[in-house]
C-alpha cells in the first residue's frame, strides 16, 4: 500500500449496476431461464459472480490492481486487491 | 483496493493512482459477453477530494476529466454533483438515470473467449421494484491520531541471525483485525474477513455476510471494506458497509450509531466525513418519509458526543435515493 512520497489513501469508487437487485433479473425465474438460458447451460444463475477471476484480473491490469485474495459470501464475492 | 461481484453489480474502490474510470468500458463489455446485460440500471461515482490531486493521471486528474469521461459512456443519463465545503472535505458524485444505455468506443474488441457468451439474448430493461431496498454507508476518516495510526505500522523483524520469519501479509492483517475488534464488528458467525497488513504499513479487509438473523428479522448479504493510509501526513481511513443494520443493536448486528462510534473509535480520526446513500420506495409508497427520516436523523449532532462538532450535513433526493452527507471534526 505504501510508494514513494505521499500516498493518496482517498478512493475512488464505482459501482455499476446492471439490475435493481439479483432477484430482479429474469434469469431467477424458471420462465426467465427458459427464456435467456441456453438449454446446455442449466446451472444456478450466478449472473457477474459466473465471470473467472482471470477475466476480472484482465480488467484490473487496465485499472493498475492486482488481486491479493478471494472470499465468497452468501451474495457477494469479495477481491482484496493491491495498490 | 477492493472489488466486490454480486450477480447484478460490481463495486470497484481503489486508492492511491489507480486508473478506476479506466476499467468502465471492460467491466461493461464483460457483462455483455457473460450476462446478456444491454443496459446500466445505474451507475454511480464517487469519491472524497484528493489530498495529492497534481499525483493523479488519466481521467482522474480533474474532476472535470472524471465528469466528461463519465458522459462519454452514459451522455445525457449521467449528473454530476459537489456536496459539501469545497476549501475542506468535500465529496463528489456522479450518478447516472436508471436504465442508461452506454455507449461503448466503436474500437471495443472482445477477448476470444468471450464468444460462447454473446449469443445470450439481452435481458430486458428493469424498472426498481418497490420491495427493494438497498443501504449504503461510507466513512472517510483523516488526520488519525497517533494511537489510531500506531497498529498499521508492521513490526520491524526481529535482528541476528536466528531471526524468525515475519509474518505473511494476511497473518499480520488477520492479527490486526483482531487487536483492533474490527473481526467483530458484526458478529463472527456470520461475518468471513479477508484482511491484509502492507509493508511497511498500511491495511486493507473485506467481509462477507452470509445467511443474516432470522430470530431478529434482518437479512443476511451484503459486505464492508476497510482501507488504511497510517503515513502522518496524509493518515487516512475508510469504511463502508452495506449490510442491514437493525434500528436497535442485537448481539449480532450493531444499529447505524453503534457501528459509526465503534469505527471512529477504532481509527480516532479529527475529521471526517459520512455519506448514508439509502434507496427510497417509489413516491407515495409505503414507507417513503419514514426512509428519508431514518436517514436524516442518524447523522444528527449528537452523534459522535461532545467531543466532535457536526459542521455540515446536506441532504439531497435523487431518482430512487435519499443521500445524506455529513462532517464532523474533533474539538479543539
Amino acid at each position: 500500500l505504501s510508494s514513494p512520497g505521499p500516498f493518496e489513501g482517498p478512493e475512488k469508487l464505482l459501482e455499476v449496476w446492471f439490475a435493481p437487485s439479483a432477484s430482479a433479473l429474469p434469469e431467477t425465474s424458471a420462465a426467465g431461464a427458459a427464456r435467456y438460458r441456453p438449454a446446455a447451460v442449466q446451472r444456478e444463475w450466478k449472473g457477474l459472480r459466473r465471470v473467472p477471476r482471470a477475466v476480472w484480473e484482465e480488467m484490473l491490469d487496465i485499472v493498475k490492481c492486482k488481486v491479493l485474495s478471494v472470499v465468497e459470501g452468501a451474495e457477494v464475492d469479495a477481491y482484496l486487491l493491491s495498490e | 483496493s477492493s472489488l466486490f461481484v454480486a450477480p447484478h453489480l460490481l463495486i470497484l474502490k481503489t486508492c492511491g493512482t489507480t486508473l478506476n474510470l479506466l476499467g468502465l468500458h471492460r467491466i461493461i463489455e464483460i457483462a455483455r459477453a457473460y450476462c446478456g446485460f444491454t443496459t446500466v440500471w445505474r451507475c454511480f461515482y464517487s469519491r472524497k477530494s484528493f489530498f495529492f490531486p497534481e499525483r493523479q493521471s488519466g481521467p482522474h486528474r480533474d474532476w472535470r476529466d472524471e465528469v466528461t469521461f463519465l458522459d462519454s459512456v452514459f451522455g445525457a443519463a449521467g449528473s454530476a454533483y459537489t456536496v459539501g465545503p469545497m476549501n475542506r472535505d468535500h465529496w463528489l458524485l456522479y450518478l447516472t438515470s436508471p436504465n442508461a444505455q452506454p455507449l461503448l468506443p466503436s474500437d471495443a474488441s472482445l477477448s476470444s473467449d468471450f464468444s460462447l457468451s454473446l449469443s445470450l439474448p439481452s435481458p430486458p430493461a428493469l424498472d426498481r421494484p418497490s420491495t427493494y431496498q438497498d443501504s449504503t454507508i461510507e466513512i472517510l476518516m483523516s488526520h488519525l491520531s497517533p494511537e489510531g495510526r500506531a497498529p498499521f505500522f508492521a513490526p520491524s523483524p526481529a535482528p541476528g541471525p536466528e531471526a524468525s520469519g515475519t509474518l505473511s501479509g494476511h497473518e499480520l492483517g488477520a492479527q490486526i483485525s483482531h487487536r483492533l475488534g474490527i473481526d467483530t464488528l458484526f458478529s463472527r458467525g456470520e461475518t468471513t474477513l479477508d484482511s491484509f497488513g502492507f509493508e511497511p504499513c498500511g491495511y486493507s479487509a473485506n467481509a462477507v455476510v452470509g445467511s443474516g438473523s432470522p430470530e431478529t428479522n434482518i437479512p443476511g448479504g451484503g459486505y464492508f471494506t476497510i482501507h488504511v493510509t497510517p503515513e502522518d501526513g496524509w493518515s487516512y481511513a475508510s469504511f463502508e458497509s452495506n449490510i442491514p443494520l437493525p434500528q436497535t443493536s442485537t448481539a449480532d448486528r450493531p444499529d447505524i450509531a453503534t457501528l459509526i462510534r465503534k469505527v471512529v473509535g477504532i481509527f480516532q480520526p479529527s475529521r471526517l466525513s459520512i455519506t448514508l446513500f439509502v434507496s427510497t420506495p417509489p413516491e407515495g409508497g409505503i414507507g417513503e418519509s419514514e426512509a428519508e427520516r431514518r436517514a436524516w436523523s442518524a447523522l444528527g449532532t449528537d452523534l459522535l458526543g461532545r467531543e466532535f462538532a457536526r459542521k455540515d450535513r446536506i441532504g439531497y433526493e435523487f431518482d430512487g435515493y435519499d443521500l445524506v452527507f455529513a462532517c464532523f471534526e474533533k474539538r479543539g
